[in-house]
């Protein structure tokens, strides 16, 4: 199974992650 | 003895060695050659005739025949090795799980479903944007041209995964379905898939504050989604089963999708109980929607008035096996 988050942000969201990288439910994905 | 010993030593072969050893180094380099290959040209892609013979695998029967089958209750003194034969396979930690006895779960379903202990997942209060599940970054980054990245190089259009506008969001001014979706010119879409294998905690939780105005669900294949076949396929995420939900957060625009597998066929959100996932009839292309916000000759319940409101890190929903 999958989960697809699709949003609106300013331009200069930054993601912090790595393709592959795991993660757990509630570990930050990004930042403004 | 010396003689003798000698005598029964296999006398060296030069000419199979060179060619055992020269076959060798030619089909390493080959396959080096090929890597290179696939790197510059992007991942092999399935033809149109092989997901035809994908899709003509009856997956949602085979999903919901999984489902059958982990719903039966085990023997008491069956369950411990089923479940320690699964997660020996799939490296669940069981120290995580609320319920850590294995004889508590009836089924394989139920143990599918365990909980967590609740100190286990912290949610970030630094970040606006948290994980919703346990799993696998597959790919994340910046929409262009309404095309979203399934993995690197391969695309799917957003309007095939989304569905059409609704009258109500849709703004005849714009000339793009993601500016549609954008509230303001500044602003900017992006995305990020979670993969959650099989032994991952497979509940989904709230990844900000935001409000959920609308459900759509669409029915579809039930193909695997492992990194593999998302690689392999090309637009999976649009053929499958998924289940929608779209709203608002402090940004603008935000949708949360839940998309089926095989083996984990069934969703199921908290908040929504007319939604019914993985069932043996439907209309293929076909969706279903439901508003949870109060339109002016629609009466609804209070709590759905103004959509449901939906904390970080609140669970919402489940994917469920079959």
């Amino acid at each position: 199974s999958t989960i697809v988050l699709l949003f609106e942000a300013p331009r200069d969201f930054s993601f912090s992650l790595q393709p592959g990288q795991r993660i757990r439910m509630g570990e930050g994905l990004g930042s403004l | 003895s010396l003689s003798t010993g000698s005598r029964m030593l296999p006398r060296p072969r030069p000419f199979p060695l060179l060619v055992v050893t020269g076959g060798c180094y030619l089909g390493y380099q080959q396959y080096k050659r090929r890597g290179h290959r696939d790197e510059e040209t992007g991942p092999h892609l399935a033809t149109p005739t092989q997901v035809a013979l994908y899709r003509t695998f009856p997956t949602r029967l085979v999903s919901r025949a999984w489902g059958r089958l982990n719903g039966l209750d085990l023997p008491t003194w069956l369950r411990k090795p089923i479940y320690s034969l699964y997660i020996w396979t799939f490296g669940v930690n069981m120290q995580e799980a609320a319920v850590e006895d294995l004889h508590h779960y009836k089924n394989l379903g139920e143990f599918f479903r365990r909980r967590l202990k609740p100190a286990v997942r912290p949610v970030c209060a630094a970040s606006c944007l948290t994980s919703p599940a346990d799993g696998k970054i597959l790919h994340f980054g910046r929409v262009k041209n309404s095309e979203v990245e399934q993995v690197k190089g391969i695309t799917y259009s957003l309007e095939n995964f989304l569905g059409p506008q609704t009258s109500r969001s849709k703004d005849l001014s714009s000339s793009s379905f993601q500016e549609d979706l954008l509230s303001s010119p500044d602003n900017d879409l992006f995305h990020v898939v979670v993969y959650l294998a099989p032994g991952d905690y497979h509940c989904f939780h709230s990844p900000t504050n935001w409000t959920v105005e609308m459900r759509r669900h669409f029915p579809g294949a039930l193909m695997s989604v492992n990194p593999g076949v998302a690689r392999w396929v090309k637009e999976l995420f649009c053929l499958n089963e998924r289940v929608v939900l779209r709203g608002q957060w402090q940004h603008g625009f935000f949708s949360l999708t839940a998309v089926g597998a095989t083996n984990v066929g069934s969703i199921r959100v908290y908040f929504d109980q007319e939604l019914q996932t993985n069932t043996p009839r439907y209309n293929k292309g076909s969706f279903h929607d439901r508003s949870y916000v109060a339109t002016d000759n629609q009466v609804k319940s209070a709590p759905e008035e103004g959509g449901v409101s939906l904390h970080k890190g609140e669970p919402v929903g489940e994917f469920n096996l079959g």
